[in-house]
């Protein structure tokens, strides 16, 4: 049996925002550990990994493996019924037909249920290994965003630039180009605030903004994203969360 | 410009 209670409704809230607008029906995969789910987006472009462990619950408790097959827009529309403070509990059967959503309200005598309908979701599971990376950067989550957003304006393709101790952000469209540069910053009394960046070999590749666009609903997630390249090879953006993580590998685009 | 790649080939099916 699973059930695991969120302090906080919002947390998942957040989650399902972030991803349902790439993948619609995925595998919640319950462990003792935690919830992991894995899906790629329909154009095998994107591909969404996620992480809730154990010590972002409340309470949690998995004696067994359970899957909940989810339609992530139906879900969504049940998680907004519950108020972001309220506490959220999931609770289904060793071979769930339904996930059992449940809310408190904290201030009040309230209690509200709803239940599920899952799905048999047949979908592949890929082995994601540690790739060495080119070079990584850190920097606030909502920056980054907004780079995404004014780019976006300009073109369909963002351009990312590493070099030495430099990242260049830039996008060139039929009404110009714009590009943004952004260099590595300490800021000690908010070090969310602040941007790393490692580089072994100097990086150029092209993403699709579509998809960066998707990426970047996960900005409410954390203060930060880490984001990994390397020539050739899927990026990764990286949301930590309270225990566990939201990534996004993304395929780059290429010269014809 | 260029062309989308996808993500195949790069992770394998478990």
């Amino acid at each position: 049996m699973l059930e695991g209670k969120f302090d906080e409704a919002s947390l998942l809230k957040k989650i399902i925002d972030a991803i349902k607008d790439c993948v619609q029906l995925c595998n919640f995969n319950c462990t003792e550990k935690g919830i992991t789910l894995q899906a790629v987006d329909d154009s095998r472009v994107l591909l969404v990994s996620l992480l809730i462990g154990e010590e972002a619950f409340t309470d949690y408790r998995c004696d067994r493996n359970i899957t909940l097959g989810v339609d992530l827009s139906s879900f969504s529309k049940m998680i907004k019924c519950g108020n972001n403070e309220d506490f959220l509990t999931l609770i289904a059967e060793d071979s769930p037909d339904t996930v059992l959503v449940v809310f408190e309200d904290k201030n009040r005598e309230r209690i509200s249920e709803y239940s599920l309908k899952l799905m048999d979701i047949d979908n592949e599971f890929l082995k994601i290994d540690d790739m060495d990376y080119d070079s990584v950067i850190t920097m606030p989550a909502g920056e980054f965003a907004k780079i995404v957003r004014d780019l976006k304006n300009l073109s369909e393709s963002l351009g990312i630039l590493v070099t030495k101790d430099t990242v260049k952000f830039l996008s060139e469209g039929d009404i110009g180009s714009g590009s943004v540069v952004v260099k590595p910053f300490t800021d000690l009394e908010k070090p969310e605030n602040s941007v790393k960046v490692s580089l072994k070999k100097p990086v150029n590749l092209t993403f699709g903004l579509k998809y960066l666009s998707d990426i970047i609903k996960a900005t409410n997630l954390a203060e930060s994203v880490t984001i990994k390249i390397a020539d050739k090879v899927p990026a990764l953006f990286e949301y930590k969360l309270p225990s566990g993580y939201l990534r996004f590998y993304l395929a780059p685009k290429f010269d014809e | 410009g260029g062309v989308q790649g996808r993500l195949d080939g790069f992770f394998s099916v478990i």
